[in-house]
């Protein structure tokens, strides 16, 4: 499609027709719309060097440079719409994939990336993330919260004075247990909108540039860190190539204040979502109790 | 008998920094897997016995630990079958189903045996999973809070196509009302 989208009665989410990335979503209730670019990039773990021997490893995030490799340019794209999903199903390379889902009646997006094995052939540890960048102006400031219990204000430490730029690093990287808010520093009177995105699990993020916001979703090193493990942070897998993960963001756009409404009932069945049993033939009849 | 201190016991262990974290050793990062899953199964015995008792049968019940990679025997070898979907939050949740199948047209039925519509099938890309099954059952279930609700799913023709109705993008999807918990 030309102008390839996805929509429910919530969201459209634009894309971008020739690399196939994530371009923009709109709030259609809320007549917001918010450029979003989200891809996946890989930071070169270091293995120590003249600044330091230490070398990244599960103890420490240390890249060798401060900006990452992007996975793939661009992403083939599959367009799925059915009755009750419209997908679009993205291949940046041979480990490396997203399927973003609109549902009817679902006020979020969901991406469900697959990550892995990851090559390291060229004898490279590498450490993914997923990263969405808008215009939002956060002054280097983003929130987490801990399921629901604290939302706390991190900011990117710009190390020496003066320094504009950050560089990632262990000393950028928090754990972020579940949503991470993008949101405009209050009092920027005119960004009254939100970012978030849930995580299905405990992530390192940041956010390094303004209104970018990164986590990591899987690494795989070749050094050990000289921290005791005497191993490097390279899990195998089920068949041995290289563990394989499979997770799941949800994207969520509204205003500030309308968000925590939003985030929380989302996080929460994410982390205690219905359990599916299955039975041959009609099951056993269930009364409700 | 089924039993929920060993998971209990295993979230337990897994308080640990090193499990938090991850700075275990390989082998020790896999125990805390195995212990975990251990745990699982002990307490997916526990639900079973609680279901099978609120439904009064002795019927087996099965659980897919693989549905995140299109991965469930049952559904994709079995064409009747019953989908049961219990909701542990204090709301109602509407909740997507989707289950590897073999077939292509499937007909489900909700907890008051009326047909869910729409049901949409979709073929599996290569790089949608790692089960076998060509095609994948869509249809959206629902169960109110601290409760399950029952849907029936059985084959149909198994050559015809998929009944999509299409989408129409843009037209605001009208979800069954369903009675509230």
């Amino acid at each position: 499609e030309p102008e390839p989208q996805i929509e429910n009665e919530h969201l459209r989410v634009r894309f971008d027709p020739i690399m196939g990335h994530l371009l923009e979503i709109q709030n259609l209730a809320k007549g917001i719309s918010l450029p979003v670019f989200q891809s996946f990039y890989w930071y070169n773990a270091s293995a120590g060097d003249g600044l330091s021997p230490q070398a990244s490893g599960a103890y420490i995030f240390r890249p060798d440079a401060a900006t990452p490799v992007p996975v793939a340019k661009r992403a083939a794209t599959h367009l799925l719409k059915t009755a009750l999903v419209q997908e679009v199903q993205q291949n940046f390379s041979q480990w490396c994939s997203q399927v973003l889902r609109l549902r009817p009646g679902q006020p979020y997006l969901e991406l469900e990336w697959t990550v892995g094995p990851i090559p390291v052939g060229d004898g490279l540890g590498k450490e993914v993330i997923s990263r969405f960048e808008t215009p939002l102006r956060t002054a280097g400031r983003f929130y987490t919260d801990s399921n629901g219990r604290q939302v706390l204000q991190r900011r990117a430490h710009l190390g020496t004075p003066g320094a504009g730029q950050s560089t990632p690093g262990a000393g950028q990287s928090t754990p972020e247990p579940r949503p991470t808010l993008l949101t405009p520093v209050p009092p920027v009177q005119d960004q009254k909108v939100q970012l978030t995105v849930l995580t299905d699990r405990s992530q390192g993020g940041s956010s390094l540039q303004d209104g970018s916001l990164e986590l990591m979703v899987h690494r795989r090193l070749l050094h050990d860190d000289n921290r005791g493990l005497a191993e490097a942070l390279d899990e195998p897998g089920a068949d041995g190539r290289g563990l394989v993960v499979r997770g799941r963001h949800l994207v969520l756009l509204d205003t500030v204040e309308a968000s925590p409404e939003q985030h929380r009932p989302r996080a929460q069945e994410m982390v205690t979502p219905p359990t599916v049993v299955l039975a041959p033939g009609t099951g056993p009849h269930l009364r409700q109790p | 008998p089924g039993d929920s201190s060993v998971l209990r016991e295993a979230v337990a262990v897994a308080q640990h920094h090193d499990a938090v974290a991850g700075t275990e050793r390989q082998h020790v990062a896999d125990d805390y897997a195995r212990q975990l899953a251990k745990g699982w199964d002990s307490c997916q015995v526990l639900v079973a016995n609680a279901l099978s008792l609120l439904g009064g049968t002795k019927e087996p019940l099965v659980f897919c630990n693989g549905l995140n990679i299109s991965v469930c025997p049952l559904s994709e070898t079995t064409p009747h079958f019953t989908v049961i979907l219990y909701n542990p939050l204090a709301w109602d949740v509407s909740w997507p189903v989707r289950l590897p199948v073999r077939a292509t047209s499937y007909a489900v039925t909700d907890p008051q045996g009326r047909p869910v519509v729409p049901v949409s099938g979709v073929t599996r890309r290569l790089w949608g999973g790692a089960g076998g099954a060509p095609g994948e059952l869509l249809f959206q279930a629902w169960a109110p809070p601290l409760g399950f609700s029952t849907f029936e799913v059985k084959q149909l023709s198994p050559g015809s196509t998929w009944d999509t109705p299409g989408w129409p993008s843009g037209t605001p999807w009208d979800p069954p009302r369903w009675p509230s918990g």
